[in-house]
């Protein structure tokens, strides 16, 4: 049985808007290390993954490891029932048809219970080796967000450079070209808002905005977001949820044949 | 124009 208090109710609110148009169903797995999610896309080109720590819970209970599949425009929609401020509770059973979410306002003044149908749900689990990363860029979220949301109204695809100049965001279309470099700033007053670019050796990759744009629903996780490239790999693009975890993407990159 | 890769291509299924 799964038993699970998050006084933060929002967060899970959060996350489930930063996972939904990318993945339509995907198992959620227990187990006493956390609440985790693995899932793709439907063409297999981003994937998402997700680790709520159980020491991040208020309660957590998880007696035997199993999977819960749900349709996730499904479970935000039951999600977005539960206010900001409240407190919610999951409940669930090995081989049960159904998980229930539990809100409690502050006050505990309302208490309301909501009961979703699970699914059986064949997904691909892939493993993702451990890599060395040519160039690793720390930055403001927002920042990232207003870049890729910037670029996609000119351009489909973003090339990421990063050199000892900087990290450079570029696209092209019809209507034109754009290039955006941020340099490395630490000399912020919060540290949230500085730029740090790591960088082993120089390295350009190419991205479809589409999924880029995508991930920045992750934005109100977390103030800053941490992009990992290496040649000819898949980008990673991780937010960590302060005190809980991560929610990290994977996308594959276009590459020249 | 670059060919979109997917994560079968870089990534081990199972």
């Amino acid at each position: 049985m799964l038993e699970l208090r998050l006084v933060q109710g929002s967060l899970l609110k959060k996350v489930l808007e930063s996972i939904k148009d990318l993945v339509n169903d995907a198992n959620f797995d227990c187990s006493a290390t956390g609440f985790s999610l693995q899932a793709m896309d439907s063409s297999h080109v981003a994937l998402v993954s997700l680790l709520l720590r159980s020491e991040g819970f208020e309660h957590y209970r998880c007696d035997k490891n199993f999977s819960m599949g749900m349709n996730l425009g499904n479970m935000s929609k039951m999600l977005k029932c539960a206010g900001n401020d409240d407190i919610i509770t999951i409940k669930g059973d090995d081989g049960g048809d159904t998980i229930t979410f539990m809100f409690e306002s502050p006050s505990q003044d309302k208490i309301a219970d909501f009961e979703m149908k699970l699914m059986d749900i064949d997904s691909e689990h892939l493993g993702i080796p451990e890599a060395e990363y040519h160039a690793i860029v720390r930055m403001p979220s927002a920042e990232f967000a207003r870049i890729c949301k910037d670029l996609s109204s000119i351009g489909d695809t973003v090339i990421i450079s990063v050199t000892k100049e900087g990290v450079k965001f570029s696209t092209k279309g019809d209507i034109g070209t754009a290039n955006i470099v941020c340099r490395q700033n630490t000399t912020v007053d919060k540290p949230e808002e500085a730029t740090i670019i790591e960088m082993q050796e120089p390295v350009s990759l190419t991205f479809a905005l589409r999924y880029m744009n995508s991930f920045t629903k992750a934005s109100p996780l977390s103030n800053t977001v941490t992009i990992s490239l290496s040649s000819e790999l898949p980008v990673v693009v991780e937010y960590k949820i302060a005190e809980m975890g991560y929610i990290r993407y994977y996308l594959a990159p276009k590459i020249e044949d | 124009d670059p060919t979109q890769k997917t994560l079968t291509n870089f990534f081990i299924r199972g």
